[in-house]
């Protein structure tokens, strides 16, 4: 690092460690460039760039931040008891590549809902999700549509959804109503006792998109929801009007940037392993997976 | 040893190899030798705790303490540490002593929510001290 003043400075205590009141203004200012230099932005590791950005007297001030969905937050933190340590230590897990994952609850989403819904009717929600938190150094190796639904509606102890995910894309800016580049039909099916998430496999489906760093992805959701379950013990019975969270988007992302942590093995090395990851935490996988096998 | 010992069998037994190592120990290597130490740190003091959801404590642990002039595998350091403590001895005093610093980190795990409100969690390199050296 060039020689900024403040951090690694010999006279002051270097700023990370030390715990003054108000530490993170001293990060702020401790990171300042002396004048005339560019700001110090491009040397900080993504997660002091975050913080140097947001400290109370953050180089922007107090950006106005969106709080996560309470249960997103809570399947993430699942995801972290199982993916560290209690001392925050990456798990040595075999065959894991991804060091990043991201989730994103839709920026908006409209349901279209005609005039009278009847039981048995088709739903309709319009979903866009905006992926500029994205960077171009993390690589995707796998998407998840992550769907709970409302408890706080009571419902028969097993529904299966029947669901049409379609792409929309502007082939062209001035293009008014979008086309729907591609789209894939899929069974859901919740069993209401045993677990609160269903994940969808979509990444050959999304995987183009963010190939082409397509920073905002719409898609729209049709679903048609019965009671039972067409593979186990009960048949399918009659319609039923549940209101299904819109899903949030998750996706699992290998990041080669020097401030991340590079697992040993890389895909190419040693066993081939049969899927670039090992399975996400556990909620069940949506059984109308279209390859019909893992991707 | 065992040598003097069959010439001069009456002779006083040869000190031990453990009572060799401590015997040198007082010339060799400084009271505050350069070792790591712990710190633990939480995110709450730093104000952090908004965006960083876990983990709620962190060690980043430091090193400290004198580099003694006989380095040696010890340390794990470099020859250039020894060429550099000769030059500071010997020739110029104003290039400096070699430093206790980390020599060896591991990852830590973080799950921060972003300005958009999206959660992230990253695996982050170098981010724990688990050894020390003299550089």
């Amino acid at each position: 690092l060039p020689r900024s003043r403040g951090w690694g400075d010999s006279a002051g205590a270097p700023g990370f460690l030390a715990a003054p009141e108000d530490a993170a203004s001293q990060l702020s200012a401790g990171l300042q460039l002396p004048q005339g230099e560019a700001p110090v932005h491009g040397l900080l590791p993504p997660l002091l760039k975050a913080l140097h950005d947001r400290g109370p007297r953050g180089r922007h001030g107090e950006a106005p931040r969106l709080q996560p969905d309470s249960r997103a937050l809570r399947y993430m933190k699942r995801l972290y008891r199982m993916s560290a340590t209690r001392d925050g230590i990456p798990k040595a897990q075999r065959g894991r590549l991804y060091n990043t994952v991201r989730l994103f609850a839709p920026c908006w989403e409209c349901e279209l809902r005609p005039a009278h819904l009847g039981k048995g009717d088709v739903h309709s929600v319009d979903l866009l999700f905006n992926l500029d938190r994205v960077t171009t150094l993390e690589h995707l190796l796998k998407s998840v549509l992550l769907y709970s639904f409302d408890t706080s509606v009571p419902i028969s102890s097993s529904i299966t959804c029947m669901c049409h995910l379609s792409l929309k894309e502007n082939e062209f800016s001035s293009q008014v109503c979008p086309s729907t580049s591609h789209s894939l039909d899929f069974s859901l099916h919740f069993d209401v006792r045993k677990r609160k998430w269903v994940e969808m496999d979509v990444t050959s489906f999304l995987q183009p998109l963010i190939a082409m760093n397509r920073r905002n992805v719409r898609m729209t959701l049709n679903f048609t929801c019965l009671t039972g379950d067409p593979q186990g013990s009960t048949k399918l019975g009659n319609a039923v009007n549940v209101t299904l969270v819109p899903p949030s988007l998750l996706l699992y992302l290998n990041d080669t940037s020097e401030q991340a942590y590079h697992r040993g093995s890389s895909l190419g090395h040693g066993r081939k392993s049969s899927s670039p990851l090992v399975d996400p935490p556990r909620g069940d996988r949506g059984r109308g997976n279209p390859q019909g096998k893992r991707a | 040893s065992r040598q003097r010992r069959n010439e001069n069998p009456k002779a006083a037994p040869a000190t031990s190899a453990g009572n060799l190592s401590e015997y040198l120990k007082q010339f060799a290597f400084p009271p505050h030798e350069c070792e790591l130490h712990s710190f633990r740190l939480s995110f709450s003091q730093l104000r952090w705790d908004r965006w960083i959801i876990a983990p709620h404590r962190y060690s980043p642990q430091f090193c400290r303490g004198d580099c003694p002039r006989a380095l040696g595998h010890r340390y794990g350091s470099p020859v250039h540490t020894m060429v550099q403590t000769l030059i500071y001895e010997r020739l110029d005093p104003s290039v400096p002593r070699p430093s206790c610093v980390p020599a060896a980190y591991s990852p830590l795990s973080v799950l921060t929510i972003e300005p958009d409100g999206s959660i992230v969690y990253k695996e982050y390199e170098d981010m724990i001290a688990t050894k020390c050296t003299c550089r």
